[in-house]
């Protein structure tokens, strides 16, 4: 495992255990899409299919077992926790699911490497973890003040797949036949969807002003 | 195409 890879999952584990302080100290999911944590609830469902039939290593499958019970945990936490959900911004969350997991699962069907079950489930987590981040970032846009830890979320969230790119430059130049169209143009699109968000998180740091993305 | 290789990311 090179350095980026690392670094990638560490900065995708410290996106989520921000998200987890603020929900479990501060009492509080307000900014935060139910949708796209229950998206991701499902990538995560969808692409760990093999978690007990394909092992690769024990981090791999601590990382996978704490991806997983997070995602599920965080959702618990806005749909049913007494106090949590009250925070919830139902009123601007509102990004249909089906018109992001729709599509995916066709595509997954049309244009996957392998058409066995397993693959098909793992390729259509691929697509719809490219566009799980749209309800997020719709909510961001609405939301007049974006406190610290939501941004900081999803800043962790976009500099992991920043990091995932280098993985792959650099896993293509020094492993032999190591070439995933599919994993590379979606993890590309879904990098690029963070863009605008990035430009806006440095501007405010910089100027030192409270982030807030133009409607 | 090893699918062990192609897995082997988070």
């Amino acid at each position: 495992m090179n350095i980026f890879r690392f670094s990638g999952d560490m900065t995708h584990l410290m996106s989520v255990l921000v998200l987890l302080l603020k929900i479990h100290t501060i009492k509080s999911c307000a900014g935060i899409s139910l949708k796209t944590q229950e998206l991701y609830a499902l990538v995560f469902l969808a692409r760990y299919l093999d978690i007990v039939t394909n092992f690769i290593s024990l981090y791999n499958t601590i990382m996978k077992l704490i991806f997983l019970g997070s995602s599920f945990m965080i959702v618990w936490y806005i749909r049913r926790h007494r106090i949590v959900r009250r925070s919830y911004d139902k009123e601007h969350d509102t990004f249909r699911h089906l018109f992001l997991v729709l599509p995916c699962f066709i595509l997954a069907l049309l244009i996957n490497e392998r058409s066995a079950f397993k693959e098909i489930m793992w390729t259509f987590s691929l697509y719809l973890e490219a566009v799980a981040i749209l309800p997020q970032l719709v909510l961001l846009q609405r939301t007049k003040n974006i406190d610290n830890l939501t941004g900081q979320y999803v800043f962790f969230l976009g500099a992991y797949r920043a990091l995932y790119i280098c993985n792959w430059i650099y896993r293509y130049f020094t492993e032999p036949h190591y070439v995933h169209w599919i994993t590379w143009i979606s993890g590309l699109v879904q990098t690029l969807l963070y863009a605008d968000f990035f430009y806006y998180y440095f501007n405010s740091w910089k100027n030192n002003v409270k982030l807030q993305l133009p409607a | 195409l090893n699918s062990g290789q192609l897995h082997d990311e988070l």
